[in-house]
């Protein structure tokens, strides 16, 4: 957050930050593992009371209640000692500040992505539900977390959390949501880390914004020189300006480790006798923590470790803070490394750092632990929905990580860290366009995102290839393009009735969900894709399928779209009509499309992509749509 | 045998008319006997998001609550994670 605003185009007193008065006024509910009052990022100096709607209360007593900024704390986790909404795991500073931290300087990580550290609304409310503990979050401490921020008055809720995928009905956030969404309240959760497999998602209700992780033009740069000369760029936080960068002895943990987990550096895996004074390559993986490993190569005598990553994780590497020397380095750039220990008898390597570089053109790009779809819950509907920043996040903790006497942060990564990005973007539409529902800023967020990198080539994954429909969603959030979105797909939460009908779910289902008897055989079912939701999933058989779609104009009132369409190969689409000629705000028109298999021509591919874009002159409002054969 | 306990979450049909205050008093009533004789085992009640509360049972006291026709599910929670 000392980066992403400036990344996401939002200036302080500039743009969409002065458009939405920085969110002011707005208040963001986060569900996660309770917060630091402590910590200059909640400082209140300069924020308003809260809305008269706030109905919630401060668990926290003594010295710090809550102020202005942290204006509700709750604790649900139900254990002897911990009774009050404190952070004792980090997380939940980490992202409340993430969506409304407010401005602190000189906020860095060893001195690492220094800068002025702020969330996306700086001057919306938090209110943190502590749901979380370090074992994890109780389904029944979800739902009375979200339960309560429903009735305190909360108009954004923010989920860095989840579960495998599963049937709404028996999913604890996708309940929640549903009662939030009917109350006009945004929902932004993380998509899951359980990436680069496909259908690995949490959170794929369709009334949630689901949120996959990029990267951001930021490295935190250090380099593996090998003996021979040769370099491979890596990135890690620790930087210690004492490490030399002369060449020390190299080891692969694998050949001399005396266990299987030793390949990974799991704790106590390693033989001092080994790694003593040497630099250990480490692989990641082997479900041992990236920073663990770095501890047990401590724990053991090594001076430093390079870690290459999986062959799934490709060239992702993520800036860590270890406890040693070290770098995180590509798949590709770790099998160099074995060639190399392979070749020689004396391998040689250190660790170059060289701190903060910003401008990587190819940001941001799909990390390779962004979970995908296509969805297992509802495969009908297009998911994840968005990526916004989730790679190597500054961001507020509670406690120093360097001993230094600045305000502590940390660097952290995951879709954990881009949902709350979200959140506060959606505050911030909240405060522009207060009259618009959860599903209108959704659209607007989705329809507006971003397909292309900073260098202009379309968005890549961890292989260093175009990222696929399923791993981007819309694509990467535009916060200030999104809040002039200029057409919206909108849903209101009874129109989800048909939508669950449809999906074979029984009126004891629906009724869950709906909080309320619902009979299907009374009720119209709609296909999933039927649903008026900004983007398309499409199961393509062998015969057409047709939908239809309804767009609200929220920009100016005389206007006139044309369609673009783009298709993959194997597959028609036709539109009707293809002009929407708008003389109102707020109109609604309807369109239908429909999609025509061609199976003669698909290449044996299981899936393909396409798009549907409404053009009028600045406005371009976009549905990606994916075709599963 | 506290350690047989597990948190369920039961979701209820509610009656047509109730008063939010009374909600705490008709989940209670829904509860076998006895889970009435030991220590407060509702942990929470739901009133927004949805019919339902969330308590500590045992797996046959668990299936002695489904037998009222006012409970339409009640599973064992799980633990989610961070992401």
């Amino acid at each position: 957050t000392t980066h992403t605003p400036s990344f996401l185009g939002l200036q302080q007193g500039l743009g969409l930050w002065k458009g939405s008065n920085s969110g002011k006024g707005v208040i963001i509910g986060i569900l996660d593992t309770g917060i630091s009052p402590f910590h200059p990022s909640f400082s209140d100096e300069g924020m308003p009371s809260p809305p008269a709607k706030w109905n919630g209360i401060c668990e926290f007593t003594g010295k710090r209640t809550c102020n202005n900024k942290i204006i509700g704390a709750r604790n649900f986790v139900k254990t002897k000692n911990l009774t009050l909404p404190f952070d004792d795991v980090g997380h939940g500073t980490h992202t409340a500040s993430t969506a409304a931290g407010r401005p602190v300087q000189g906020a860095n990580v060893y001195g690492n992505a220094n800068g002025t550290a702020v969330g996306m609304a700086p001057d919306a409310h938090i209110a943190m539900y502590k749901v979380c503990g370090l074992v994890g979050c109780s389904e029944s401490a979800i739902l009375a977390g979200m339960d309560t921020a429903v009735d305190d008055g909360v108009d954004v809720l923010s989920l860095s959390l989840g579960g495998p995928s599963g049937p709404f009905f028996e999913d604890p956030i996708a309940l929640g949501a549903f009662g939030a969404i009917q109350k006009g309240i945004f929902v932004s959760c993380s998509a899951a880390n359980s990436g680069p497999a496909y259908s690995s998602l949490s959170n794929e209700a369709p009334w949630i914004l689901t949120v996959g992780a990029s990267s951001i033009d930021r490295t935190i740069m250090a380099t593996a020189k090998l003996g021979n000369g040769k370099e491979y760029v890596g990135q890690s936080v620790f930087q210690p300006k004492d490490f030399a960068p002369s060449l020390l002895p190299l080891v692969y943990a694998g050949a001399n480790g005396n266990n299987n987990f030793s390949v990974f550096c799991a704790p106590e895996s390693l033989n001092r006798s080994d790694v003593e004074g040497k630099v250990v390559l480490c692989e990641d993986g082997g479900f041992v923590p990236r920073v663990f490993k770095g501890k047990a190569v401590k724990d053991a005598g090594g001076a430093a470790m390079i870690l290459m990553n999986s062959v799934l994780e490709d060239f992702n590497p993520i800036a860590d803070v270890h406890v040693l020397p070290a770098v995180h380095i590509s798949y590709e750039a770790g099998l160099a490394l074995k060639e190399y220990i392979n070749s020689t008898s004396t391998p040689t390597a250190t660790i170059l750092f060289e701190g903060t570089v910003i401008g990587n053109l190819l940001a941001p790009q799909v990390t390779s632990f962004s979970s995908r779809g296509p969805s297992k819950a509802s495969p009908g509907i297009l998911k994840p929905d968005i990526i916004g920043p989730g790679l190597n996040i500054l961001a507020a903790w509670p406690v120093s990580l360097d001993n230094s006497t600045t305000p502590p942060f940390n660097i952290i990564s995951g879709t954990s860290m881009s949902c709350p990005h979200l959140s506060g973007i959606a505050a911030l539409l909240k405060n522009s366009h207060p009259d618009w529902s959860p599903a209108a800023i959704k659209s607007a967020i989705m329809t507006t995102a971003s397909q292309v990198n900073l260098g202009g080539t379309p968005i890549l994954d961890q292989r260093l290839v175009p990222a696929d429909v399923f791993a981007t969603g819309a694509g990467h959030v535009n916060p200030v393009k999104a809040n002039d979105p200029g057409l919206v797909y909108d849903i209101e939460p009874n129109d989800y009735i048909p939508y669950l009908c449809g999906l074979n779910y029984t009126d004891r289902e629906v009724g869950v969900i709906l909080q309320q008897r619902v009979r299907c055989s009374e009720v119209n079912h709609i296909a999933e894709a039927e649903l008026n939701y900004p983007s398309f999933s499409i199961l393509l058989g062998n015969t057409t399928q047709l939908y239809t779609r309804t767009v609200a104009n929220v920009g100016p009132a005389n206007s006139t779209y044309t369609a673009e369409i783009g298709v993959p190969v194997g597959v028609g689409m036709s539109l009707s009509p293809a002009q929407l000629t708008f003389t109102e705000v707020g109109q609604k028109l309807t369109y239908s499309v429909s999609f025509i298999p061609f199976s003669e021509d698909r290449d044996n591919h299981t899936f393909a992509q396409g798009s549907l874009k409404w053009v009028s002159g600045k406005y371009s409002v976009r549905s990606p749509i994916s075709f599963i054969f | 045998d506290q350690s047989n306990l597990s948190t369920y979450i039961v979701h209820v049909r509610k009656p047509q008319v109730i008063q939010s205050d009374d909600l705490h008093t008709f989940y209670y009533s829904l509860l076998p006997e006895s889970t009435k004789t030991t220590n407060q085992r509702i942990v929470f009640t739901y009133r927004n998001v949805v019919n339902g509360f969330a308590v500590k049972l045992t797996p046959e006291e668990a299936k002695a609550l489904q037998q009222n026709e006012e409970v339409v599910s009640a599973r064992p929670e799980k633990i989610l994670s961070l992401h």
